[in-house]
């Protein structure tokens, strides 16, 4: 464990902890694509797998437990408790275009062809691209709530501090895992622009909206 | 060991 990995993780967290509290605060899940989050439900329950076979440590069973459970507890907030808040109309993002991609690429491009090094490599796939269809919500309503911007700049932080991570790994420890680190880049990648809006709209008080 | 080495990430 290093600083970037921890504060990626708690990153991670905070990012689970403002949607929840967003979403049960406000008795409302506007704004928020539920096929990302239905997405990142899939990521967990399919790479945390090894959780009835491996122990690591009580730290890493302790968050992969909560990982999924407050996915899954998303989910069901948004598609079942607050269901008549749900912004459907705008969330049209076609889910399958990103999990049969991710999951054929998996199968051709992993460190070993067994079910659960594939579904951990179709995680790590999938998660890339998991927050486009959030993404498209936002482009599509042109705008977001703060408490959405501050959501996705957490989330998009734990990936790039992952990437730090990885870069001391590499030199600390002589360890590293292209594919992890590929995919890793592609998902900040994404986060590219909308920390551009962040830093220059969110954090001046402004509301994140996007030019005409 | 890849295996004990990625898989201690989240």
């Amino acid at each position: 464990m290093n600083i970037f990995r921890l504060l990626g993780d708690l990153s991670h967290l905070l990012a689970i902890i403002i949607l929840l509290l967003k979403i049960w605060k406000t008795r409302s899940c506007a704004g928020i694509s539920g096929k990302s989050q239905i997405l990142f439900a899939i990521v967990y329950t399919t790479r945390y797998l090894d959780l009835f076979t491996t122990f690591i440590s009580a730290y890493n069973t302790f968050m992969k437990i909560i990982f999924i459970a407050t996915s899954l507890a998303t989910v069901f907030l948004m598609y079942v408790k607050f269901k008549a808040t749900y912004d459907h109309n705008h969330d049209t993002f076609r889910i399958e275009f990103l999990i049969l991609p991710a999951f054929v690429l998996a199968l051709l491009i992993n460190h070993e062809l067994s079910p659960v090094e594939v579904l951990w490599t179709f995680s790590i796939y999938l998660e890339s691209v998991a927050i486009l269809p959030q993404l498209f919500l936002v482009s599509k309503t042109g705008e977001a709530e703060s408490i959405t911007s501050h959501y996705l700049f957490a989330l998009g932080s734990y990936r790039g501090l992952y990437l730090f991570n990885w870069i001391y790994r590499y030199y600390a420890e002589d360890h590293y895992d292209l594919i992890a680190i590929v995919a890793g880049l592609v998902q900040t990648v994404l986060y590219c622009d909308f920390f551009y809006l962040y830093i220059t709209k969110v954090l001046k008080g402004k509301k994140l909206q996007l030019p005409a | 060991n890849r295996y004990t080495i990625v898989k201690d990430e989240l």
